[in-house]
């Protein structure tokens, strides 16, 4: 089955709509949208960015699958019943810089980790 | 290498903008073309926010009803902001700089005394801070006492003389730092910074109150010492100390911006900065308050796309310790 389903798509490929791969598609976050913007004084807007699309067999290299993630993409791809594709998940997460108004009004910088999505991988 | 900080200049915005162009220009995504009116972009695209810097730190300016009043930040904190975010979309983590302190949260906190002219000449000025917001499981890893000096209208003092100024906590004969303010330097205005983090250290985190005192006048410099050895003037004793106004400190009628400024350098070792706020002590949805008053909701926009309020946001109009 793998062997199959792995020349599948080239074959079948025309009507099926070929799914997207497993990558990291634009987040514009808008502070001012969430009704953050009382208190957050800069920035008001920023890139997250986030991660979208399928862990299929065979998976890249780039998506720096972990063991698991490699055996259930195979169980997978062998029997979509036993088990669901492994996921398309944040694999590398940064942060970023926020100026805000505590609950004291003062005025009070500080970095939140792991707001900006740099790269996506299936685990 | 190229120094990553920015000079704290008044156009904030642009400078906030050009945050997002590097991060832009970093992801591949900024063409170089030249950045057109903001009447033309998109919504997506809204320039960073218009920091007004005519507008009192520290004054509410009048927002619409049901919005908590702005408080618009201190230059000093907008440099700390520029500087950081954009090191860090460079790739340079922020905790390298030695300003930091390696702290991942700077607060800053302005000063409510006031001088008590009862007392001519002055020679001591009380500074106080409300510090009660600081969080007490953040770790304390600096802070510092930022004073405003004007330029002195005349001179303070005997031309050779250097002063030294001292800064104590209140009522205690603790030194925690000490200036020297040099006739010649003092002619021009200027940020004095004095080290307080022992005041902070032991202080319960309530009010931070400090006195800047002037001090003994300091030996005169050796050249000029010697002319007035030469000139066989008799040594005069040293004049008593100034008032600490004629040495520029004087707080009436100061603008927002050159008001004395706390700042405090803390760690979190949280990863999760946000859940913080979440767990303040006295956040009623953090309690599981039952009183259907305090269920805000889910923290996430209701579908309409009126966000709710979470756990950790003020609800519009009333400000709440987050």
């Amino acid at each position: 089955t793998a062997f199959a389903s792995r020349h599948g798509k080239r074959h079948g490929g025309g009507g099926k709509k070929s799914r997207l791969r497993c990558s990291k598609k634009p987040l514009h976050v808008n502070f001012k949208e969430l009704g953050w913007d009382d208190w957050i004084i800069a920035p008001l807007e920023y890139e997250a960015y986030h991660c979208e699309g399928v862990c299929d067999f065979p998976l890249r290299s780039h998506l720096e699958p972990t063991n698991h993630a490699i055996i259930q993409t195979l169980m997978n791809s062998m029997d979509p019943g036993s088990t669901p594709p492994s996921c398309c998940v944040p694999t590398k997460l940064t942060p970023i810089s926020i100026l805000y108004i505590d609950a004291g009004n003062n005025v009070v910088y500080k970095q939140y980790e792991d707001m900006v999505v740099e790269s996506c991988g299936c685990r | 290498f190229q120094q990553a900080s920015i000079s704290s200049s008044s156009s904030s915005s642009a400078e906030l903008d050009t945050t997002k162009d590097v991060r832009n220009r970093k992801e591949g995504k900024m063409s170089r073309a030249p950045r057109e009116s903001s009447a033309g972009r998109t919504p997506r695209e809204r320039p960073e926010p218009r920091l007004r810097p005519e507008q009192e730190p520290q004054s509410q300016e009048r927002e619409p009803p049901g919005r908590a009043p702005r408080v618009v930040p201190h230059e000093y904190m907008l440099s700390i902001y520029r500087t950081y975010s954009i090191a860090e979309k460079l790739g340079i983590n922020a905790s390298f700089f030695p300003s930091s302190k390696s702290a991942n949260t700077i607060t800053s906190f302005v000063d409510r005394g006031l001088d008590d002219l009862s007392h001519t000449p002055l020679r001591r000025q009380k500074y106080l801070f409300d510090v009660s917001t600081l969080s007490d499981n953040e770790e304390l890893v600096g802070a510092e006492l930022r004073l405003y000096r004007r330029a002195p209208s005349a001179p303070w003092g005997p031309p050779a003389r250097p002063l030294r100024v001292q800064l104590h906590p209140c009522l205690s004969p603790l030194l925690l730092d000490a200036k020297t303010l040099s006739p010649h330097g003092a002619t021009r205005a200027g940020w004095e910074v004095f080290d307080v983090w022992r005041g902070l250290r032991h202080q319960p985190r309530k009010q931070l109150c400090l006195e800047l005192r002037a001090g003994a006048w300091g030996e005169p410099d050796a050249a000029a010492g010697d002319a007035e050895a030469r000139a066989g003037a008799p040594q005069q004793p040293p004049p008593a100390p100034p008032d600490l106004r004629s040495l520029g400190f004087g707080r009436r009628l100061r603008p927002p911006q050159e008001r004395a400024l706390l700042v405090v350098f803390t760690r979190s070792q949280r990863k999760n900065l946000f859940a913080e706020m979440r767990e303040q002590p006295d956040s009623v949805e953090a309690a599981g308050d039952p009183s259907p008053g305090a269920a805000q909701g889910s923290p996430w926009p209701s579908p309409s796309g009126a966000p709710d309020i979470g756990p950790w946001l003020p609800s519009p109009g009333r400000r709440r310790r987050r």
